[in-house]
């Protein structure tokens, strides 16, 4: 559930805020398939894991495993994009772009209706 | 269009829903344009149900409150400066609707002619998130309102008719609806999740 469960930590010393968007990063990732190893996959794990389409980890680490393969082929297909399960560049420009910070899938419960790409992919 | 896990809605019995804008030091928007651009957003989906918003200066006596932060601010979903994430909002009927204060908000004149290059409409985010607010989760449809992602300097703001559709199922038709937009055509078949969450993230 939303609720609050969480104060900063420094309550008179708030960090600086962030000038760029934080997901420009992801194209570094770009072409990244199964079985690779790239720095920034962890971050893109943790892309993934709040808007739910991965399930939270302790650490991410920076292989693309199958959790992953899984998960972006789960975001390509509520995206309309094609479902490749690589990096490809119209996944990572979607990656990419500013979003609403509700996720898409909560408790492995999809809150966006996939039928439209189900009908459309058919 | 779709649901959160268990279908969360305000209740029958309460159709007219107070909001108040509580916090907006973090910006330095006008608070009568912030008004009118809210009362604006709010206004798109109570023509197409039988909803009703009015604002109030009270917090206490409101149902739903916006508000702009920075970074962490209470709730465990902090922001992350510019772009990203750009704002988010709670599941009936918990009411708060979160604002990302560092984004580069346009809330007056035209956003694609926007000087900035990560300029953002606040009003297509905000219908985006009051229908949130009223129970809609994230659609698939790219022309959908609940659409997840927003591009920059770009205004989007019309219910679609996957956005109408999925309201009305849940708050009945505003008599005078007079229909979508011609170009917000976007439409998909009912589709409820199921879960047990009440509230949601």
């Amino acid at each position: 559930a939303f609720f609050s469960s969480s104060v900063s930590a420094f309550p008179f010393d708030f960090p600086p805020v962030p000038t760029e968007n934080p997901w420009i990063p992801f194209r570094n990732l770009s072409g990244c398939r199964f079985g690779e190893h790239r720095p920034g996959l962890a971050d893109l794990k943790e892309y993934l894991n709040q808007f739910g389409y991965l399930p939270a980890a302790p650490n991410f680490t920076n292989s693309f495993d199958d959790n992953l393969e899984a998960a972006i082929k789960t975001y390509q297909r509520n995206f309309g994009l094609n479902v490749t399960g690589e990096l490809d560049d119209a996944t990572v420009e979607q990656l990419i772009v500013p979003r609403c910070g509700m996720p898409d899938i909560i408790n492995g419960t999809s809150t966006m209706n996939s039928s439209f790409v189900r009908g459309r992919n058919l | 269009y779709a649901y959160f896990p268990g279908t969360p809605t305000w209740p029958s019995d309460k159709t007219e829903l107070k909001y108040a804008i509580t916090a907006t030091s973090a910006v330095s928007i006008d608070l009568s344009v912030l008004k009118t651009v809210f009362a604006r957003a709010f206004g798109r989906w109570s023509a197409a149900t039988t909803l009703t918003f009015t604002e109030t200066d009270s917090p206490s006596d409101a149902d739903i409150t916006i508000g702009f932060y920075n970074g962490s601010h209470g709730d465990g979903e902090p922001f992350d400066g510019v772009l990203g994430t750009l704002a988010h909002a709670f599941s009936p009927t918990d009411g708060r609707f979160h604002l990302d204060a560092a984004e580069t908000w346009v809330a007056e004149g035209d956003v694609t002619q926007a000087d900035s290059d990560v300029a953002v409409d606040l009003e297509s985010v905000a219908v985006h998130e009051i229908g949130h607010l009223l129970g809609l989760g994230h659609s698939s449809v790219a022309e959908a309102i609940m659409y997840p992602t927003i591009k920059t300097r770009t205004r989007k703001v019309d219910l679609a008719n996957d956005d109408v559709e999925g309201i009305q199922n849940l708050y009945g038709s505003n008599p005078n609806f007079t229909g979508v937009a011609p170009s917000s055509t976007g439409s998909s078949s009912p589709e409820i999740n199921g879960g047990g969450l009440g509230s949601m993230a």
